[in-house]
């Protein structure tokens, strides 16, 4: 099993959306998928009907008082399956941060998933933010999916968590974490800014730059309220023809 | 003084984009005010204009090691300075998570300014985290601004922020802070989502709503790019009127 987290400490850059999404675009051709909840907020969790649950987090197994097994859900895609999150994880920066082994509790805790052989992928959707959840889910990642919007800001917050997955392979915590891609989404063709911005990152990234761009489509926003993934809820939008790309490309790159 | 945080935890709401332009059209009207850049992106700081130097944010002085009033830059705005941010200030999460006082050390900080006579607003511009930062500005406000998007992932990012307040003045480290308002922002008019989610915050919310709804406009995604507010970048663009409009009515309420 390969553990690919996707995380960007900048907010609302499609971080959710895309996890949720390439997971269930790789789920349908077949690949067997456990998609892991690790922001508070549970929006991957609520957006495809499996709502936070009191315990049914990670936080009370990265405590030590419960059983990984048991907070994996099957989803209504045979071969997607789920480990939602719940508002108590947020509790888990300061649980945590006094631990010795803070970085690499998350690592432990999933290292018997790797070879039981039941999931080809673990996803992991990560919160906004420079704490513990986010550092510890690139510690215990192949793969780091880095999602990043079509905008000024985006351009800033790239630096910087390509100097945290540096950060991590330099110290002896991961060593081997690579860039798995970076996704350029909320593309506006209509904008100078977003053509701008791609030419940009481009230029300094290259090849770790998926082909496939996430256009801003409304339905991908609006899927979330119906509980479903884009390409249930309009499989014929160019948001599900563009996350049906990046599934396609994603396969080709991990080869 | 009055301090007013502009927080929530869900990322990409228009955190930085509101406190940035809510202070320059304040500024504007000869309102004195301060920008305090709690979020360790420095996204505000570097899109006024006024990039992160080392040693230049709040991280020493909240540590006991430096004096704020080094920290206050003027702008080019004759009634706005601001305190930016650095990336030191994420390391403050874990240093502070081992103190006592670590919910009230920035009351504590921040409290000479507020009779010293030079300010009439602080605005604070608070990270996407559940944090020791955003907590922690809400221990020091009087009033708390919420910027929404009209998206689904908004509503449920509502719920908490409200709760988190509530939570705060229960609690007796700051029984007084207000949900100053619920600002819209990022409003598209050409889809149904953006009218219904209005309609459910203001159904919900009823007048903690402000009434200026901030439209989707490229110019102020654009404006961050040129170290430009939106009311210099584009004067006369929607995002510059909606600004505006918005200042006359946080002045309107805040009586
Ligand atoms: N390609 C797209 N087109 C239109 N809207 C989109 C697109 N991708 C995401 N969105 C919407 O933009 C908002 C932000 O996306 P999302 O929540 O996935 O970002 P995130 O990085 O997970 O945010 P956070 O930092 O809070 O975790 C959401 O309301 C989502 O529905
Ligand atoms: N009304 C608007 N119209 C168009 N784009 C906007 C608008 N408001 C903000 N943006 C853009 O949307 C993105 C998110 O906004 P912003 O960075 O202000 O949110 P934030 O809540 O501060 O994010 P974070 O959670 O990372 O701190 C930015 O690229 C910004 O330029
Ligand atoms: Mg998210
Ligand atoms: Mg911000």
């Amino acid at each position: 099993m390969r553990i690919i987290a996707v995380a960007n400490q900048k907010g609302g850059v499609g971080k959710t959306t895309t996890s949720m999404n390439l997971a269930a675009c790789l789920a349908e051709r077949g690949v067997r998928v456990l998609l892991l909840d690790l922001d508070p907020q549970a929006n991957a969790s609520s957006a495809l009907g499996y709502p936070p649950q009191p315990g049914g987090s990670l936080y009370p197994v990265l405590l030590g008082e419960d059983w990984l097994e048991g907070k994996i859900v099957q989803t209504r895609f045979p071969s997607l399956s789920i480990i939602p999150s719940e508002m108590e994880l947020a509790g888990i920066e300061i649980e945590l941060a006094r631990a010795e082994n803070h970085l690499t509790r998350l690592a432990e805790v999933l290292a018997p998933l790797r070879n039981d052989g039941r999931f080809d992928y673990m996803i992991i959707d990560c919160p906004p933010s420079l704490g513990i959840l986010m550092t510890s889910a690139l510690a215990a990642a192949d793969g780091l999916l880095i999602p990043i919007q079509c905008e000024y800001f985006g351009l800033e917050g790239l630096a910087k968590i390509v100097e945290i997955h540096e950060q991590i392979t330099q110290s002896d915590i991961n060593p081997n974490v690579t860039i798995e891609g970076i996704l350029m989404t909320m593309y506006d063709s209509r904008t100078n800014l977003s053509k701008s911005v791609v030419e940009d990152v481009r230029r300094v990234f290259g090849d770790l730059v998926y082909k496939t761009i996430i256009p801003r489509s409304v339905s991908l926003s609006e899927a979330p309220s119906y509980e479903q993934s884009i390409i249930e809820y309009a499989p014929s939008s160019r948001g599900a023809v563009a996350y049906r790309e990046l599934a396609k490309e994603f396969l080709k790159r991990a080869r």
